[in-house]
């Protein structure tokens, strides 16, 4: 790289110039803000640059991490443990001085639309910090808890408050997926069928918002 | 018909039209999008008087007047940005995450001396 060259991308907050190698298909949450930010005219001038205001938060940089984890065996005597999958999110990207903002983790499901498990049936989702060996780290409860009757097509949630700590520099993020059929006093369905739902489990994906070092100094002088 | 002579440009500072394509620069295998955009530049001069319409500090005006006192030891301001406005870029990091990032001070909307 010439020096000008990287000059340059060291003031776009850039160590080198990227290189990627197996590039996917652009999230299409993304696409909405890149598309809203250049057709819409804005009240009241240009939006802001270090607020994300589709997210109503603070920060310049949104990333979509794909998910690195593999499934992990259901191999303990929990008969009614649907699926259990590590999720693995490699945030080397994040550079020292970023601030984090916003963390929200999607699961995406292959159903169209709604879909139930079957009639009065609930499915059990957890969420986990993962043990150095990819399991539920012992001793501390889900991060996240939620019950579904009906499973959608994506669902989204909120891992701000669990991250703060977690999403660093050089660090990695890993969770452990549970989803489990609820417990109903006198279910005759067998274990799979009760997790008909869980089946059409898809991907799953975080996207990170962070505020850069130029724009906290921004702030900071405001 | 003879055809018009062209508008003789102005050489007072402005905004002039400045298009960056990325792939100009080598940036087009890691950005997505835009593959570039409308930059523009300062350019013309700051001459003595210095009129309304070119955004002037009261430096420029006493510089211009001392400039045209001294020509050679004092030089005429420049013409220099005054208002910009962000743009957001798309792309691909190293680790192939897609990246959203917005950037103050892109694009010149007025100059000014």
């Amino acid at each position: 790289l010439s020096p000008q060259e990287s000059s340059l991308l060291k003031s776009l907050g850039l160590s080198a110039k990227p290189s990627p190698t197996s590039p996917g298909p652009v999230p299409p949450v993304l696409w909405r803000i890149f598309q809203k930010r250049r057709t819409l005219p804005w009240p009241g001038g240009e939006p802001e640059s270090c607020r994300v205001e589709e997210f109503n938060v603070p920060g310049n940089i949104v990333r979509v991490f794909a998910d690195q984890g593999r499934f992990l065996p259901e191999g303990q005597p929990q008969g009614r443990l649907c699926l259990r999958k590590l999720l693995f999110f490699n945030l080397s990207a994040l550079e020292e001085g970023e601030r984090l903002t916003m963390a929200q983790l999607e699961l995406r499901f292959h159903h169209n639309s709604y879909h139930s498990p079957s009639p009065g049936q609930v499915l059990e989702l957890r969420l986990y910090q993962a043990s150095p060996r990819g399991l539920p780290r012992p001793g501390r409860g889900p991060l996240l808890e939620r019950s579904f009757v009906q499973l959608r097509k994506s669902l989204l949630f909120n891992l701000g408050a669990a991250l703060k700590e977690g999403a660093a520099p050089g660090r990695n993020l890993a969770l452990v997926l549970e989803i489990s059929a609820g417990g109903r006093a006198g279910d005759s369905g067998t274990p799979r069928s009760l997790c008909a739902g869980s089946d059409a489990f898809a991907a799953t994906s975080l996207l990170l918002v962070t505020l850069g070092r130029r724009c906290q100094a921004a702030r900071s002088r405001r | 018909s003879a055809p018009s002579p062209p508008a003789t440009p102005s050489p007072l500072c402005k905004p002039r039209r400045l298009y960056i394509s990325f792939s100009d620069v080598g940036w087009e295998n890691w950005i997505i999008a835009p593959q570039g955009y409308l930059a523009n530049y300062c350019g013309g001069e700051c001459p003595f008087p210095l009129a309304a319409e070119l955004n002037s500090t009261n430096h420029a005006v006493l510089q211009t007047l001392v400039h045209s006192l001294d020509p050679q030891g004092t030089p005429q301001p420049c013409c220099v940005p005054v208002r910009l406005s962000p743009i957001s870029i798309l792309y691909y990091d190293n680790s192939d995450n897609v990246v959203l990032r917005h950037y103050e001070d892109m694009v010149v909307d007025e100059c000014g001396c």
